[in-house]
C-alpha cells in the first residue's frame, strides 16, 4: 500500500491531506516567507464547511478578504483582478455563497503546484523528513 | 465574543487534516 511519502509525491493534495505532510509543507512556506498562500487554501475550505445561516460565516468571509485579498499580500499579488473584484462585491452586497472563494481557491493552488510544491519535493525539510 | 482573527484561525484549523 502507497506509504504516506508515497502520497506525498503524488499530488499537492495528498500532501495537504496529510497531517504529518500539511505539516512539513506548512514549516517549508514559514521559510520560504509565503505560508498565507497554505493558510489562504486552507481557510477557504473551512469556509465552504460554515452554515451559511450563521451569521459568524458573513465574519469570517469577511475576515478572509480583509487579512488576505483586500490587501497587496502575496496571496492577492497571485490572484486575477476580477476573482478578486467578484469576492469584494459578494462581500459589499453581503451576498455570501459557499463557493464564492472557489475561483480564488483554484487559482492559488494552481500557483502553488506550479511552484511552491515542485521546490517543497527537493528541498532539505523533505529530503531529511524522507 | 470571538475577535475577527480568532474566527479566522478556527476557520483555518476545521480544514487541517487531523489524523492520517
Amino acid at each position: 500500500p502507497d506509504s504516506p511519502l508515497a502520497r506525498w509525491t503524488k499530488s499537492l493534495h495528498s500532501l495537504l491531506g496529510d497531517q504529518d505532510g500539511a505539516y512539513l509543507f506548512r514549516t517549508f512556506l514559514e521559510r520560504e516567507k509565503c505560508v498565507d498562500t497554505l493558510d489562504f487554501w486552507f481557510a477557504c475550505n473551512g469556509f465552504r464547511q460554515m452554515d451559511l445561516k450563521d451569521t459568524k460565516t458573513l465574519r469570517v468571509a469577511k475576515a478572509i478578504y480583509k487579512r488576505y485579498i483586500e490587501n497587496n499580500s502575496i496571496v492577492s499579488k497571485q490572484l486575477k483582478p476580477a476573482t478578486k473584484t467578484y469576492i469584494r462585491d459578494s462581500i459589499k452586497k453581503q451576498q455570501i455563497d459557499s463557493i464564492m472563494f472557489d475561483q480564488a481557491q483554484t487559482e492559488i493552488q494552481t500557483v502553488m503546484e506550479e511552484n511552491a510544491y515542485q521546490m517543497f519535493l527537493t528541498s532539505d525539510i523533505y529530503l531529511e523528513y524522507v | 465574543l470571538n475577535s475577527e482573527d480568532d474566527l479566522l484561525q478556527k476557520c483555518i484549523g476545521s480544514a487541517m487534516p487531523k489524523h492520517r
